[in-house]
Formats: C-alpha cells, sequence, structure tokens
C-alpha cells in the first residue's frame, strides 16, 4: 500500500521541514522519514499526531546514550575541546559547580587574548584553584603540569581547557594530540573524558567538527551549547546518528547553573514542539 | 562538486532540442540537496530552486556546454545575483569620527574583530580607538585590552559597574576629545530570544547613533541564521555583516540566506585568529563555496 498519497504529502513535506529547519540535515533527515514510513506502515498509522508522536519516538531513540561523566578515577581528568568560541572555558565553569568533590582546573589555552584571566575568574567564582602559567606558554606543559599538582592535592577532578581550533587546521589538531599524550603519560588511562563544545546554532559542519576531533583525540561525550537560543541544535541528530558519540550535557545559557545532563526525549519534544 | 553531480544527473542529454521537464526536475532535486548541505535557509532554498527552475525549463540545450554544465552556469549568475556583486567598501563619516558598532551572537567573533578593523582602518590612514562594551562577560574588557595592548590602540573602559549604553556614551566623548576619528564599540555576546539583552543593544544603539553596526557572524551558522539576522535588524538595524572563521571549512550557507532575507550585504571576511586575517568580502568567491 502506498503509504503516502497526495493528502499525506503535506504531512510528510512539514516533517522534513521541521527536521531540516532545525540543521538535523539531509541525510539524517532521510533515514529518520524512511524509518517513520516503514514504521507507519507496518502498523497502519494513519494519523499525523500519532505519526508526530512516533517521529518524537524514533528521534529519542537515536539521541540515546549514556550521559554519565565517568569520574571514578583519583583524578579524573577531563579534557575539554571545540572549535573557537563554542563554550568551552564557560562550561568548565559550570562544571566545578555541577561535579561533586575537589575540582581543579588547568588554563590550557595559552593562546587567547585574556584566556587565562577568563578560566581563573571562574576558578575564583567557584572557589577551584587553577594551575596556569603566562600566555604563550606550551598548552602540553601546563597540562603536564595541571596533572602533576592535581595528583599531588589529591583533586578529585582536573578540568583541562584548551584553545579552541578549528578542525582544518592540522598544526593545531596535532598540537591537541601532544596535549592528549603528555596527559596519558602522565596518568596510563587518562584523559578519562574529552569532551567537546558543540554550538547548537552551527549547520552541518558540525559533524565535520565532532569527526575530525574525534579521529584526532577521541571524543567520549559532546555537549551542546547555546540551546538558550533560537536554534534548536538538530545537529546533534545528525552527530549521534553518523558518530554514535553521546550527547552528555546540554548548555542553556551563561550562567553557572545553565548545565543539565542531556534528555533525549525531551530533546525531541522540543524539536517537534 | 554539483557540476558532477548534475553531469550524473542530466547523464546521456546531448546537444539537441531543450531540458526536458523531467530533467529540470532532476536538476532541481541535486542543486536543493547541495543548498541545505551547505546550510542555505530552508525557505531560502525553495524560492531560488524556482526560479532556477524556471530559467532551467525549456533552456536550449547548448552545443558548447553540457546540460550540467549549463545549469552550474545558471546557478552562479542566480548565487552571484544574490550574494551582491562587488565588494562594499567602508564609507567614513562626513563628521568624524566614524563610529561602528559591532554585534551578535555568543562566541563569534565580535572583541577579536574589534582588533581587526582597528588594525584595518589604521592602515586606511585613520586613527582608530575601542570601546569596551561587555560588562558581562568573564575578562572581555581584559581581552579588549590585551588586543589594544597588542594593537596599540587605545581602550577605553570603565568596567563592569555602569551600564553598556553610558560606557559607549561616554567613551565616544573621549574619543572626540582625543581626536581620534574611528571608533569601534565592542558589545557582549547575547541571543535574540533574550529580549532584555535586544533592548539593551537597542539603547547603545541610540545612546551613539553609529554610522555602521556590523553583524558579527560565524560562517558555521545553521538554518537560524535568518531568525538571528532579522531579530538584530529590528533591535539594531545592521548595515552590513562581518562573517567570521572562513578559514574553516563550512560552505556559508547562512551568509547567502541572510544578504536574500535582510538585503544587508557582507562587508568583511575574517579568515584566522590573527589580527591582519581581515579584508573585504569578496561576494563572488561565496558562490563556489557554497556549492561545494
Ligand atoms: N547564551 C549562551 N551563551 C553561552 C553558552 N555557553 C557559553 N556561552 C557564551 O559563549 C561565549 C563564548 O564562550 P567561551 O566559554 O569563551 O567559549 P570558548 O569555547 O572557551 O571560546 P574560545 O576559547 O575562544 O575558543 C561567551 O560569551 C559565553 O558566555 C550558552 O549555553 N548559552
Ligand atoms: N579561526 C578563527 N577564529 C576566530 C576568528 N574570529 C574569531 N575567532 C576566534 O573565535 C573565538 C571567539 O572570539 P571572540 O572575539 O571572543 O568572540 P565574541 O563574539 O567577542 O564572543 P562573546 O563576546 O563571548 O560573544 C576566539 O577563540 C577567537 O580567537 C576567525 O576568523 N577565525
Ligand atoms: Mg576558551
Ligand atoms: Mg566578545
Amino acid at each position: 500500500a502506498e503509504f503516502r498519497d497526495a493528502g499525506d504529502e503535506e504531512f510528510w513535506e512539514r516533517v522534513e521541514e521541521i527536521l531540516i529547519s532545525s540543521d538535523v540535515g539531509v541525510n539524517t533527515t532521510a533515514k529518520l522519514v524512511a524509518e517513520l514510513e516503514q514504521e507507519a506502515l507496518e502498523k497502519n498509522i494513519t494519523s499525523s499526531d500519532q505519526l508526530r508522536k512516533l517521529m518524537i519516538e524514533h528521534a529519542a531513540r537515536m539521541l540515546e546514550g549514556p550521559v554519565e561523566l565517568d569520574i571514578s578515577r583519583k583524578p579524573t581528568v577531563v579534557l575539554m575541546v571545540g572549535v573557537n568560541g563554542t563554550g568551552k572555558t564557560t562550561t568548565i565553569g559550570k562544571l566545578v559547580n555541577y561535579l561533586p568533590g575537589e575540582v581543579m582546573l588547568a588554563a590550557g589555552d595559552t593562546f587567547r587574548a585574556a584566556a587565562i584571566e577568563q578560566l581563573q575568574t571562574w576558578g575564583e567564582r567557584t572557589g577551584a584553584p587553577v594551575v596556569a602559567r603566562q600566555r604563550g606558554a606550551d598548552a602540553a606543559a601546563v597540562a603536564h603540569e595541571a596533572v602533576e599538582a592535581a595528583q599531588q592535592q589529591n583533586a578529585d577532578v582536573l578540568l583541562v581547557d584548551t584553545a579552541g581550533r578549528l578542525h582544518t587546521k592540522i598544526n593545531l589538531m596535532a598540537e591537541l594530540e601532544k596535549v592528549r599524550r603528555v596527559i596519558e603519560r602522565r596518568i596510563p588511562d587518562a584523559p578519562h573524558e574529552v569532551l567537546m563544545t558543540v554550538d547548537a546554532t552551527t549547520g552541518q559542519n558540525g559533524l565535520r567538527q565532532v569527526k575530525m576531533f574525534a579521529e584526532s583525540v577521541g571524543v567520549t561525550g559532546i555537549i551542546l551549547t547555546k540551546l538558550d537560543g533560537t536554534a534548536k541544535g538538530g545537529i546533534a541528530l545528525a552527530i549521534a546518528n553518523e558518530t554514535g558519540i553521546p550527547i552528555k550535557m546540554i548548555s542553556v545559557g551563561e550562567k553557572v547553573g545553565d548545565l543539565h545532563p542531556f534528555d533525549a526525549r525531551e530533546f525531541a519534544e522540543a524539536l517537534f514542539g | 562538486t554539483l557540476g558532477e553531480r548534475l553531469n550524473t544527473a542530466l547523464d546521456g542529454v546531448r546537444g539537441s532540442g531543450n531540458l526536458t521537464e523531467d530533467q529540470v526536475k532532476k536538476v532541481t532535486r541535486e542543486i536543493r540537496l547541495a543548498l541545505l548541505e551547505a546550510d542555505v535557509n530552508y525557505g531560502v532554498v525553495k524560492e531560488f530552486v524556482s526560479n532556477v527552475r524556471e530559467r532551467a525549463t525549456g533552456a536550449e540545450v547548448s552545443k558548447a556546454l553540457s546540460p550540467g554544465q549549463q545549469v552550474v552556469k545558471i546557478v552562479d549568475e542566480e548565487l552571484a545575483n544574490l550574494m551582491g556583486g562587488t565588494a562594499h567598501k567602508l564609507t567614513f563619516a562626513s563628521r568624524p569620527p566614524t563610529v561602528v558598532m559591532l554585534a551578535g551572537l555568543n562566541g563569534h567573533g565580535k572583541t577579536t574583530t574589534a582588533g581587526k578593523l582597528a588594525l584595518f582602518v589604521r592602515k586606511l590612514g585613520k586613527s582608530p580607538y575601542l570601546i569596551a562594551c561587555d560588562t558581562y562577560r568573564p575578562a572581555a574588557i581584559d581581552q579588549l585590552q590585551q588586543i589594544g595592548r597588542e594593537l596599540n590602540v587605545p581602550v577605553y573602559t570603565e568596567g563592569t559597574e555602569p551600564t553598556p549604553e553610558d560606557i559607549a556614551e561616554r567613551g565616544l566623548k573621549a574619543a572626540r576629545d582625543g581626536g581620534y576619528d574611528f571608533v569601534i564599540v565592542d558589545t557582549a555576546g547575547r541571543q535574540v530570544l533574550d529580549a532584555d539583552m535586544m533592548e539593551e543593544l537597542k539603547r547603545v544603539r541610540g545612546r551613539i547613533k553609529p554610522h555602521s553596526v556590523m553583524l558579527v557572524l560565524d560562517v558555521v551558522t545553521g538554518q537560524n541564521a535568518v531568525e538571528v539576522a532579522q531579530a538584530f535588524q529590528e533591535y539594531a538595524d545592521f548595515d552590513g555583516m562581518v562573517l567570521t572563521k572562513l578559514d574553516g571549512d563550512a560552505r556559508g550557507g547562512a551568509a547567502l540566506s541572510v544578504v536574500k532575507v535582510t538585503g544587508r550585504p557582507v562587508r568583511f571576511a575574517s579568515e584566522g585568529e590573527k589580527m591582519s586575517e581581515f579584508d573585504y568580502f569578496y561576494p563572488d568567491r561565496m558562490a563556489g563555496r557554497i556549492l561545494g
């Protein structure tokens, strides 16, 4: 039976428009629509209300993944990575508040103007000690010093900030790999988490960003930021669909409390809200 | 590339007669996909494709170009028309100082752009002056001051206590008194759904009546670029854009969408983190990038 008869064409166009306008992208949209059509056919579902519920179900399923941060080691080392301006430093500040135990920070962005001062401000606000050197210092050296300090001071978690960088810059990606290696050398299975911030307003390039960063330093979780804006963050679906890297947290503002564990169902519902 | 995809879609068509309706359907599908993958706004794509369809339907299949090449030529022309032909060079206020206010979403590159623009105009013989109106972000003022020191451009600041509009107004007076002729006002990043922040932007603009307001937009911005731009147009009436992080590999469909919907041009391109990586934006370079 041809499910998509003329009367339903509008419904499917609308579904496609919602998904694409939310930055889900052409490929993942096609996959979701095909899955939905298939299931609707099998279960003989025709009401657009039921179809909408089914769509949310499929989207939620695609997004579902482990959201916990593994903070079982002492110290747990978390490396924060991502493209310029996506919210790394701010997210670190919020994580101090969010995580249990003693949290320490490493000012690993030794490049950008006032990057160290920005992190130090967050350190003061949240009471987290910050390991820092002067601007222009070697990022890997700061990371090394910070891991050492975290061990010596018995910190529970060490959050390592890094400079923003474009995945197209081979030398900068190499620098990030070096930072990771230096941490690894100090603590064999560290970094225990490599969290990547992705701006919710990012279009299809977000998928490329995640793939390149994952290839370079391995990404254990995505933090979708700036969801308090107009963007729906549909790129998260494309990321989940094509990389399988879990979305672990969402950031919904600039204040310290604006960081929450990712809820796949809530996110899917908001997408079709 | 789009050309390759179109040639595949039109495989077998040779130089005789016109493009059939079925062939046009095939090519418009490819064009639509290419533009959506490039982050061009859904609504803008719809309109664009229908324009191309109109031109392509019944188009005489040329003996010189393959049908695919012909359609690419139509698409290139339509894109060029949309982006606006030539670079929009800076204009200066008839009575100095020229005041430029920068606005935009969080993290898109305003503060960095402020420095770049200062360096750019100094090379044009102006004496730039920076005003730090971001009273929210930790170390934002510090950031602009470090940039100012690096470039040897003065930075006006009153810290984070006064309102941005008061700082802007007094900073402008200080610039005038100091004989500076090009003032750049850096503002805090903000989301368009934050009514208070959008109202604040309107107030800052009202207080200093800038010669130009520029929307600083990250080239990776996706489908919501239009909604964002329209809001900034309503509250800040920007007359041009700075497209940032062009040194990445984002296709940049957001730029096309915003130009089409707001009628405002992209004036500048930021192509790196260094202060020197900044120039006028040349629209014709964008078409190829968007088509991929
Ligand atoms: N509205 C909103 N703004 C955010 C959010 N997360 C971060 N920001 C803002 O985004 C801007 C950039 O944040 P940063 O933390 O400096 O980003 P970054 O990735 O460390 O930037 P670089 O180090 O320069 O690459 C700042 O204005 C933050 O306040 C969010 O969830 N919502
Ligand atoms: N690669 C690259 N990075 C850029 C470019 N422009 C700015 N950046 C980087 O993007 C990040 C954010 O830049 P900012 O100037 O702090 O952005 P902003 O809009 O002032 O941020 P908020 O004030 O927090 O809204 C920094 O890491 C900059 O170095 C560019 O053209 N290319
Ligand atoms: Mg940072
Ligand atoms: Mg700024």
